[in-house]
C-alpha cells in the first residue's frame, strides 16, 4: 500500500539517553547519577516527559514513544523551555 | 507567548550590537545581512531600533563558537542544540551564540542564518520560547521559505515593550486552530488514503493512528510548494495530487515535486485566460472525471481524455443544485461522495461536522455502500445539509434539513 511514512522506532538504549539529555538541557531534570538509574520506572522523568509533551502539543503519555523521540532529535534552541 | 521568568527587558529602548566573529560559511556581508535582516524584523513591530557598533561593548555581543565556550552552556556539535542567547541585562545579558559546528546558510539549506538569529533575538529581548509551531519563538528550527513573525511573536514583544510607532500597527498570520469552529479551508484533498486540510503555510490531518489532529507546515512534506494554496485533488490511480494557486499547479507523488512543475492551467487542462485561479477541485475516481470550481461555475475535465467535457462551464447550481454560488474547497471520501465545505469567515459552526471525519454514526452505511443504484452525495453547508441523489441527478425532497438534527454529536 501506499502511505506517508510515519516516525516509528524502538526504544532503544540511546533513546533514553536521549530522552535523559534532552529533560536535562530544556526541562529542568536533575542529572544525578541514581536518577539515570531509576529512570525506567522514575516520577520525575515521567512528570518531566509529561510536561515536553505537553509543550510540543504531543499526547502527554510519559512514555518516551516514537513521536516524541521524533521531535527531541529535531534540531532547536538551546535556551530550555522550562525556566531554570 | 511567553515572557522569560522575572520579565527581564532593556530599559533603554535603542540598544547597540556588535558582530565579535564570523563563520567562515558565509560572506561577511551575507552575515552582516541576515543579522541586521533579524533586527529589523523586530524593530519594526516595536519601539525598539538596533545600532550597529563595530568595537567594544555592545548591549548585545553575537558571536560563532563551539563546544564549551565558557559561559555554562556547551555546545554540542552538529545538529542538536543549534544556538541560544541570554535575557536582557549587562554584560552577557542579551548576548547570542551560534554553534560553529553547524554549517550557516542563507537558503534552504541547514541552517538557515536570518530564521535562527530572528528566534534568539527573541530571547535577547525577553522572550521565552512558544508553543504555537507558527511562531518564531518555537523552540525546533523549521525553515518553511519564509521568516516572518507571527502575532503570536507580535504580540510577545509587545507586551514587553509597547507598541510601535507605526500609524498603524502591523499584524502577524494566526496559527489555525484545529478546533476553531470559525476555520474556514484552502484546499482540501485526500493523499493515499488519507485526507488533508491545508490553510495558509499549515496542513492539518487527521488519521486512525493519531486521535488529535495533526497540524504543521507545508513546508515540511513540500518545501517548494508555496503557502496559500487554493485547490488541490487527488488522482488516484496515477498516484498523484496536483495543488493550485492562482494560475499555476504542481503535480506531487509523495513528497516528490514531478519534474517540469509548475505548469499552468491553461494549456494542461484548457481552461480560457479568464480564469485567475481554482477554488476547489475534486476528482471521482470511478469515472475519471474532475471538478473544478471557479466562483460560481463548474467545469468538468477527463482525466482520461485530458481535455474538459463540452457543455461545461456550467453554473454550480447546475451540477450541485443548493450548494451556493462559491466552494473554499471540495474531497471525496469513500467511492461516491462528495463533501463541499463553503465557510464564509466569522460564520460560527457551521463546520461543527467536518472536523469528525469519522462519518456520523446516523449515515446509513448501506446507503453509501451499496454500489451505484443507491447513490447519494451528501453537501454540507453552513448548518444544513442536502442529499443528492445520483440516479436521479436531483436533490432529494424534504432538503435542507439541519445537521445538528440529523448528526447529532
Amino acid at each position: 500500500s501506499h502511505s506517508f511514512p510515519t516516525a516509528t522506532s524502538e526504544t532503544q538504549e540511546q533513546d533514553v539517553e536521549t530522552v535523559q539529555k534532552y529533560l536535562e538541557n530544556y526541562y529542568n531534570l536533575k542529572s544525578d547519577a541514581k536518577q539515570v538509574e531509576r529512570q525506567r520506572n522514575s516520577d520525575p522523568v515521567v512528570e518531566k516527559l509529561k510536561q515536553m509533551q505537553k509543550f510540543f502539543g504531543l499526547k502527554v503519555t510519559g512514555k518516551p514513544d516514537a513521536e516524541t523521540l521524533n521531535v527531541m532529535k529535531q534540531p532547536r534552541c538551546g535556551v530550555p523551555d522550562m525556566a531554570q | 507567548f511567553v515572557l522569560t521568568q522575572g520579565n527581564p527587558q532593556w530599559e533603554d529602548t535603542h540598544l547597540t550590537y556588535r558582530i565579535e566573529n564570523y563563520t567562515p560559511d558565509l560572506s561577511r556581508a551575507a552575515v552582516d545581512h541576515a543579522i541586521e535582516k533579524a533586527f529589523q524584523l523586530w524593530s519594526s513591530i516595536s519601539p525598539l531600533t538596533f545600532t550597529k557598533v563595530s568595537e567594544g561593548q555592545a548591549d548585545i555581543m553575537i558571536s560563532f563558537v563551539r563546544g564549551d565556550h565558557h559561559d555554562n552552556s556547551p555546545f554540542d556539535g552538529p545538529g542538536g542544540n543549534l544556538a541560544h542567547a541570554f535575557q536582557p541585562g549587562p554584560r552577557i545579558g542579551g548576548d547570542v551564540h551560534f554553534d560553529e559546528d553547524e554549517r550557516w546558510t542563507n537558503n534552504f539549506r541547514d541552517y538557515n542564518l536570518y530564521r535562527v538569529a530572528a528566534h534568539e533575538l527573541g530571547h535577547s529581548l525577553g522572550l521565552a520560547h512558544s508553543t504555537d509551531i507558527g511562531a518564531l519563538m518555537y523552540p525546533n528550527y523549521i525553515f518553511s521559505g519564509d521568516v516572518q513573525l507571527s502575532q503570536d511573536d507580535i504580540s510577545g514583544i509587545q507586551a514587553i515593550y509597547g507598541p510601535s510607532q507605526n500609524p498603524t500597527q502591523p499584524t502577524g498570520p494566526q496559527t489555525p486552530q484545529v478546533c476553531d469552529s470559525k476555520l474556514t479551508f484552502d484546499a482540501i484533498t485526500t493523499v493515499r488514503g488519507e485526507v488533508m486540510f491545508f490553510k495558509d503555510r499549515f496542513y492539518m490531518r487527521t488519521n486512525p493512528f493519531y486521535p488529535e489532529a495533526e497540524l504543521n507546515f507545508i513546508s515540511l512534506f513540500w518545501p517548494h510548494l508555496p503557502n496559500g494554496l487554493q485547490a488541490a485533488y487527488e488522482v488516484a490511480d496515477r498516484d498523484e495530487v496536483r495543488f493550485f494557486k492562482g494560475n499555476k499547479y504542481w503535480a506531487v507523488k509523495g513528497q516528490n515535486v514531478l519534474y517540469g512543475y509548475p505548469k499552468d492551467i491553461y494549456r494542461s487542462f484548457g481552461f480560457p485566460r479568464t480564469v485567475k485561479n481554482i477554488d476547489a477541485a475534486v476528482s471521482d475516481e470511478d469515472t475519471g472525471k474532475t471538478y473544478f470550481f471557479v466562483a460560481n461555475k463548474c467545469w468538468r475535465y477527463d482525466e482520461y481524455k485530458q481535455s474538459m467535457d463540452a457543455g461545461y462551464p456550467k453554473m454550480i447550481a447546475e451540477d450541485f443544485p443548493g450548494i451556493g454560488n462559491k466552494v473554499d474547497a471540495v474531497f471525496q471520501k469513500d467511492g461516491n461522495k462528495f463533501w463541499a465545505v463553503r465557510g464564509i469567515e466569522g460564520q460560527a459552526g457551521y463546520l461543527r461536522g467536518i472536523h469528525t471525519l469519522g462519518f456520523p454514526p446516523t449515515i446509513r452505511e448501506t446507503e453509501a455502500v451499496s454500489g451505484k443504484e443507491k447513490k447519494k452525495t451528501y453537501f454540507f453547508v453552513e448548518d444544513k445539509y442536502w442529499r443528492f441523489d445520483e440516479n436521479s441527478q436531483s436533490m432529494e425532497q424534504g432538503f435542507p434539513r439541519i445537521i445538528a438534527d440529523d448528526f447529532s454529536g
